[in-house]
């Protein structure tokens, strides 16, 4: 029986795009997360800002808005994609979690390699 | 044939604690990873920073030195456990990654969730 992805996904905290680079390291640290979906007033998908594009903001000085500094070509996992499938995304793009998306974009949950390797666990 | 954590580890690239948190997060960059060992002048383990602790002094505005947002109390693993009871550490703890030590504390590697999740690709 192979194990999908929405059985293993966790809940996303999305944000807008008009959120500051303050505010987005907030919602990081209070929820114990490291990626942030960024979606539109619809809750389409239009970028990722993670704790490494935070970082990417220090070593650069660029900590205004999180769309100056959010990634906008995502890579997303479909709810019924097999865990292989998604793994295999994110090692190629060497990335560390992916964005659960519906067929019409809207953000449905994130999948990460934390949540993936917890499957390892005997 | 049990899979140990040195056949799946990689390369750490760890920092003294006087680091700048502007210098810690340009390393974070420059290597494309997201956690640095932090060792004293021996080579000895002391804390770790992760761009989770970038994000948070952002957050809090503690952006000094390494030494003032680093974790002091760090998870480790041994070159030689199997990678299941890294990956049970990684999970009870809610981390990301362990950094491996040989029995004098010395940093000779670094194992994430990104390393294990490979383990998952068909
Ligand atoms: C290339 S990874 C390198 C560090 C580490 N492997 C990690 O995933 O954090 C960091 C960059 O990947 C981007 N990223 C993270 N998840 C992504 C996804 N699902 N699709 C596209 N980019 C993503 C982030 O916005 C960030 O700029
Ligand atoms: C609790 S995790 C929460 C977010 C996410 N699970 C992650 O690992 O990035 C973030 C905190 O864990 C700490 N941390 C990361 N790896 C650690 C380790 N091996 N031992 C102790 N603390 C660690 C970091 O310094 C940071 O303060």
């Amino acid at each position: 029986e192979v194990k999908v992805v929405k059985s293993v996904m966790e809940k996303a905290i999305a944000i807008r795009e008009t959120t500051s680079v303050q505010d987005a390291s907030q919602i990081i640290i209070t929820n114990n997360v490291n990626h942030l979906p960024v979606v539109d007033n619809e809750g389409v998908l239009i970028g990722i800002v993670t704790s490494w594009d935070i970082a990417k903001a220090v070593a650069t000085g660029k900590t205004g808005s999180v769309s100056e500094i959010m990634t906008r070509k995502v890579i997303t996992a479909l709810p019924d994609e097999p865990i292989e499938v998604a793994a295999r995304k994110m090692e190629q793009h060497s990335i560390s979690a992916l964005p659960v998306v519906d067929t019409k974009r809207h953000v449905i949950g994130l999948v990460t390699s934390e949540d993936l390797s917890k499957l390892l666990v005997g």
